[in-house]
């Protein structure tokens, strides 16, 4: 079911670029993410992932999903201070 | 700490609750966040009034959704509440998304658990990478018979605040200044006492540490003052009133045995997997408790003191003597239960209420008798 599969992912992208505009500081450029030509997104889940001690892939892995997933404190774990 | 190390300039804050949550009746909601801000100030100087009217340091609130300070919640999960750095207006307010479900035990969110982490960024602290921290960002199951702070988030409050200048509390009980009715500690005893005894007596990277109730005392041979220090401020999740401690100098190791169960420590560091069961070392199910243990570090032997005997452990080969023997057979002249016991350049030193003896392990007798304050400068 390769449309299903599509959908899983697309909402696992979305769900992270959501977790790292929140916490990370990500800021989108209006267009919409092109996976993999996203070096910026890249740069900052490899940020998360380092933050959090998982491994460093700048790929979303199931680790990484697992946690966007999970309850957290809200402030932000890289923030642009103000 | 945030970027600018902003924190509080008085140590007295003051905090209001604007409003309950449904999920937990008011009285409950007011004992949790009493009991976060405790938490707090049982490692620093800091003391925190409730006031029910009027402008408070610290406003907490439940709100859902956009809540009027550009950092809407979110729904049920994700996040789940959120404070702010000290400063004026809302600096060091807290707000809990009123979307989750608060509880006061481990099932759906512990509000004292999420409220000491919130405290925490009022107070100063951001977020840890350490992931057994409460700073951590992730809320994980909520362990109520573990202290929830970590080494992290004690160094991160001292650095901004200084430790505690309660030195009867062992970061584990409350400080509350309105509270008349809580138990008076007892008082520490004088290092220069005759009636000083020790719970537990170890060697610990070239000093010695004398346990007694919540506290320590740290001694160098060298040097002329001892440092008393809180159990919980070295070591958080550790209990008070140990009974019994040895070092294993060749690897780093301090064995800490409380009750059936023991920790091993390396420097303030508490190693993974522990507390383990006694029983794990080989003792048989009867033995509840250690009075005393020492390390025989010639003959490579942990000796556990029960009563008027003693089990060896041989630590080569990992195996436990079959059966304890007595205490006078091993070490002529030293009779009865022993409170501690230590070794000391080749010499052990048994504690035994207000008495200490000094034995040489090679000459198999006592060479001196000495008061229980020998170590300090009395």
């Amino acid at each position: 079911f390769p449309s299903v599969k599509r959908q899983k992912k697309e909402e696992g992208v979305q769900l992270i670029q959501k977790y790292l505009e929140n916490y990370y500081g990500f800021k989108k450029d209006g267009e919409p993410v092109i996976w993999k030509s996203n070096s910026l997104m890249t740069k900052k889940i490899k940020e998360m992932q380092e933050f959090f001690g998982l491994e460093v892939t700048g790929k979303m892995d199931s680790g990484t999903l697992q946690l966007v997933q999970k309850r957290r404190c809200g402030f932000p774990d890289i923030a642009g201070f103000s | 700490t945030f970027a600018g190390e902003p924190k509080w300039a008085k140590q007295v804050l003051t905090y209001r609750i604007l409003n309950y949550t449904p999920d937990l009746r008011p009285t409950d909601v007011n004992a949790a966040i009493k009991k976060a801000l405790n938490v707090w100030s049982s490692v620093t100087p800091l003391k925190f009034i409730k006031k029910d009217s009027g402008d408070a340091d610290i406003m907490i609130s439940f709100v859902a959704r956009g809540h009027n300070d550009f950092i809407p919640f979110d729904g049920p999960g994700g996040s789940i509440a959120h404070a702010y750095a000290p400063g004026k207006d809302f600096g060091g307010d807290a707000h809990f998304d009123e979307d989750e479900t608060w509880t006061k035990s481990t099932e759906g969110t512990n509000l004292f658990y999420v409220a000491a982490h919130e405290f925490g960024h009022s107070l100063g602290l951001f977020h840890s990478k350490d992931p057994n921290a409460l700073m951590y960002p992730v809320y994980r199951k909520f362990d109520p018979s573990v202290f929830p702070l970590h080494q992290d988030d004690i160094n991160g409050i001292q650095h901004l605040y200084g430790p505690s200048s309660n030195t009867h509390n062992n970061g584990r009980e409350t400080t509350e200044i309105k509270d008349t009715t809580e138990a008076k500690e007892p008082e520490l005893p004088n290092t220069c006492s005759p009636d000083l005894t020790f719970d537990a007596v170890t060697s610990f990277r070239g000093e010695i540490m004398f346990f007694k109730d919540k506290h320590f005392w740290r001694k160098h041979p060298a040097v002329g003052t001892a440092e008393l220090n809180l159990i919980a401020s070295f070591w958080p999740r550790l209990p008070p009133g140990v009974d019994a401690a040895h070092e294993i100098p060749k690897e780093d190791e301090t064995v800490i045995y409380k009750g059936n169960e023991f920790w091993i420590v390396r420097g303030d560091a508490i190693l993974p997997g522990y507390p383990q069961k006694i029983y794990t070392l080989g003792f048989s199910k009867d033995v509840t408790k250690i009075d005393a243990a020492l390390y025989n570090g010639n003959e490579g032997k942990i000796y556990y003191f029960i009563g008027d005997k003693f089990w060896s452990y041989d630590k080569r080969s990992q195996t436990m003597d079959r059966k304890p023997v007595f205490v006078r057979d091993a070490f002529p002249g030293i009779n009865g239960k022993i409170d501690a016991a230590f070794q000391h350049e080749n010499l052990f030193y048994f504690f035994l209420g207000r008495k200490q003896f000094e034995f040489d392990p090679d000459k198999k007798r006592v060479t001196r008798l000495l008061k229980t304050n020998f170590w300090f400068p009395c």
